[in-house]
């Protein structure tokens, strides 16, 4: 476990309870995509399958644990909280995000570690997670607004994936058989993703400031 | 201790 690390699983941490709070403040879930945190959900469930057969460590048993239950909660609140679920932008969120999760399926299918039911599925989460945001930007860019909240959600998902790039790095050198080319490649398309988000919501941010100033 | 399993990421 190495500081760059631990601090991604952190703001990881924190960006799905930013999340939770908004929601749970709020009673609200404008601005969020369901589909995204349906496949964030199906990332964690399909990842952690190993959570009853491989112990690694308290910290990685116990992360994992958080990360399956929260998502869970999100999607619930979503679907079946009466208050919640009438706030949800039903007709804008319309992503098909059905073919992603078949794309990764096939792709996991051909490109994995060992070809055995756990390391098939842990290559499937790897890219769907991946791909996992685009349902939300889609939903962004058509509700035009990005509220703060939203906006903070996406920033500490991508300073989560900034900082697992860097631990990459630091276990390359510091580490003789580190090699995850699989969690690297699917790793680095997901922050460039989450780049072309940034660029885009901080150029009509300016694009709005430079009207609101006009 | 962190038994170096094949996948010791979240």
């Amino acid at each position: 476990m190495n500081i760059f690390r631990f601090a991604g699983d952190m703001t990881h941490l924190i960006s799905i309870l930013i999340l939770l709070l908004k929601i749970y403040a709020t009673k609200s879930c404008a601005g969020i995509s369901l589909k995204t945190q349906e496949l964030y959900a199906l990332v964690f469930l399909t990842r952690y399958l190993d959570l009853f057969t491989d112990y690694v460590s308290l910290y990685n048993s116990v992360m994992k644990i958080v990360f399956i239950a929260s998502s869970l909660a999100i999607v619930w609140c979503m679907r079946r909280h009466p208050l919640v679920r009438r706030s949800y932008d039903k007709d804008l969120d319309t992503f098909r995000h059905q073919y992603v999760v078949l794309a990764c399926f096939v792709l996991a299918l051909v490109l994995h570690e060992r070809f055995t039911f756990q390391e098939v599925f842990w290559a499937f989460s790897i890219y769907l997670e991946a791909v996992a945001i685009l349902p939300q930007l889609v939903l962004l860019q058509r509700s035009g607004n990005v509220d703060n909240l939203t906006g903070q959600y996406v920033l500490f998902l991508g300073a989560y994936r900034g900082l697992y790039i860097i631990n990459w790095i630091y276990r390359y050198f510091t580490e003789d058989h580190f090699a995850r080319w699989i969690a690297c490649v699917s790793g680095l398309i997901q922050t460039a993703l989450y780049a072309d988000f940034f660029y885009y919501y901080y150029l009509s941010r300016i694009k709005q400031d430079t009207i609101m100033r006009l | 201790s962190e038994k170096d399993a094949a996948h010791d990421e979240l």
